[in-house]
């Protein structure tokens, strides 16, 4: 009960360090969010992490972010 | 597209590629 | 002289409607802004954009997710 009674994500209070990998759950897109001076991480809601944290989510996407030629 | 500028983007589809270890589908399916 | 005068980006005052298309020039990622109640479309530095409209950028990011490092 107490682990279940224990704050998670944005609950907690943290600052987020760095999003660190995304998921599709139950087609509710979510967020692998590290946290400041912990070694925890915890799923986050993406939209929740679009508002308290866009500068982390738009590094996130940054990175990843490519372009493909067209073909005629 | 006549400013030159335009010809930056030509031939060329901007995508954010997942190869998370957690990534299942991207969230959303329509094409660019 | 009055074309190359003219504002362009950000510098026009204008609130972005939306980022439709980015690119890398020169090591520097640009995005194509269009801007509310206006036909008009400019190039902007993506730094700029993360800072000014973040969640313009994010929802871009959004609609070119792919889990495809090769276009089918």
């Amino acid at each position: 009960r107490a682990a279940a009674d224990k704050p998670r994500g944005f609950a907690k209070g943290l600052d987020p360090e760095q999003i660190i990998s995304a998921a599709d759950r139950s087609g509710e897109w979510m967020f692998l969010a590290k946290w400041k001076d912990s070694e925890e991480a915890d799923l986050v809601l993406a939209k929740e992490a679009n508002v308290k944290c866009p500068q982390n989510v738009i590094a996130f996407y940054e990175e990843r972010l490519t372009s493909h030629s067209c073909p005629e | 597209w006549s400013d030159t500028r335009g010809l930056l983007f030509r031939g060329k589809v901007p995508v954010v590629v997942l190869q998370d270890i957690l990534a299942v589908k991207p969230p959303c399916t329509k094409s660019p």
